[in-house]
């Protein structure tokens, strides 16, 4: 489904250059749940952003469902991106103006659903993640780790067929952590891909496979 | 060094009041080491942005070194703070048009050092946390467990009496997280006191006494 071979990521910076990836290839199979792991700073954000169309690589190419699109403008790109894939940010990256409900709501009303559709789904998702109550306040009227539970309900909102997820239980405490790891488990039996970089070795037995990134390179896959 | 009596935080939301924390008392003495545990939106960043001077109770009593506090105005608060107390943000909070060299070296011009020692001492912290090589980068050109190192770097620039830190290992992998946490041990044999909350039961082994809140209080304090 997805098949990125030779990317790399160069970040100009001026006088120095920063290599965030290095010759990166990987093949994602449909219905696929990976674990991305590696140090700070190893590339694993870049990886993901590379993946979830939101950034471009350097240099190598990228076939999303057999078509190669490393070469696609900007506005086809977004159409793939808003029909096909769910993104959760590591710095959540919520509309600090609005409410929690409404940034759930955002990717709905895009996808053309009505007004009371798009708000009983938005509800249904905010609850289901626990944050029934606390769908008024916005971003920074939420803990943490609620602010990262409304990024999570919006990148689910849409039904998405891939699901990129940057550290999603960072903020979160076991047993909530647990509950998002539950969701997750739940969509991939549904068929969903997903793709979640994490930290915490204790949420790796929920996916089928590991990968690990290394100063941007992919150095060890193990699949369990 | 600390206490706390009867503090309650009540955010008013319309129609709905949220009881953020409900009657909390609680004592620190300096150079205690301390970590706060609980469930996402129990009230842990509240309380530590009060016990912090960044944020006023609703009702309750403040004393900071036998000195009556919840009554004083801004200036007064803002000089306590920036003499005394060092605070590691849960989203990091930093200025986003500046580098990150520059995000850490603000706390200490304030404090009157000349240029050229403010900057040996930011440097020096920057290589302490692992960031050599990344000082000039923005907070939007750095990865987020970065991001979280330059607010660490930042919080004890001005080798504050008191530390306060919100999950500061949330986007750090264990080695890393393991790195900071020296650091903290370090600065707690120096005698710093230190209020460090966290989800990730490995680390509450750093500190000497945990403290759990639960729906806005604290239900149990264990001592190690
Ligand atoms: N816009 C940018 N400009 C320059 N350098 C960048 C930029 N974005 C990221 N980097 C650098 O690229 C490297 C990889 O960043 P990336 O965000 O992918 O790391 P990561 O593995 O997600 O780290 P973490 O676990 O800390 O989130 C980092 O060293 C970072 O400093
Ligand atoms: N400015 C605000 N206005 C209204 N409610 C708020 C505000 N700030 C926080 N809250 C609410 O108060 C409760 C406690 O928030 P707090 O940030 O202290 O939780 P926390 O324990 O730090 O959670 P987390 O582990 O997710 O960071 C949360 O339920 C949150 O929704
Ligand atoms: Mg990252
Ligand atoms: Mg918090």
């Amino acid at each position: 489904i997805i098949e990125i071979k030779n990317i790399s990521k160069i970040y100009k910076m001026g006088k120095v250059d920063i290599d965030a990836l290095k010759n990166v290839s990987l093949q994602i199979k449909m219905g696929e749940f990976i674990t991305i792991m590696g140090h700070s700073g190893s590339g694993k954000s870049t990886l993901l952003n590379i993946i979830g169309l939101l950034d471009r690589p350097t240099s190598g190419t990228y076939y999303f469902e057999d078509a190669r699109i490393d070469n696609l403008n900007e506005d086809e790109l977004a159409t793939i991106r808003n029909k096909k894939i769910g993104f959760i940010f590591q710095t959540f990256n919520l509309l600090p103006q609005y409410s929690a409900l409404f940034n759930v709501e955002l990717p709905l009303v895009y996808s053309g659903c009505s007004p009371k559709r798009c708000r009983e789904i938005a509800l249904s998702l905010l609850k289901e993640v626990g944050l029934s109550g606390r769908e008024r306040h916005k971003p920074n009227e939420l803990s943490g780790g609620e602010q990262q539970r409304v990024a999570i309900a919006r990148a689910l909102v849409n039904d998405p067929m891939i699901i990129l997820a940057d550290e999603p239980t960072g903020n979160l405490d076991t047993k909530c952590g647990n509950e998002i790891m539950e969701i997750f488990a739940l969509l991939h039996q549904e068929g969903k891909t997903i793709l979640l970089v994490t930290h915490n070795e204790h949420i790796t037995s929920f996916s089928q496979r590991i990968i690990y990134l290394q100063d941007g390179k992919i150095i060890e896959g193990k699949n369990l």
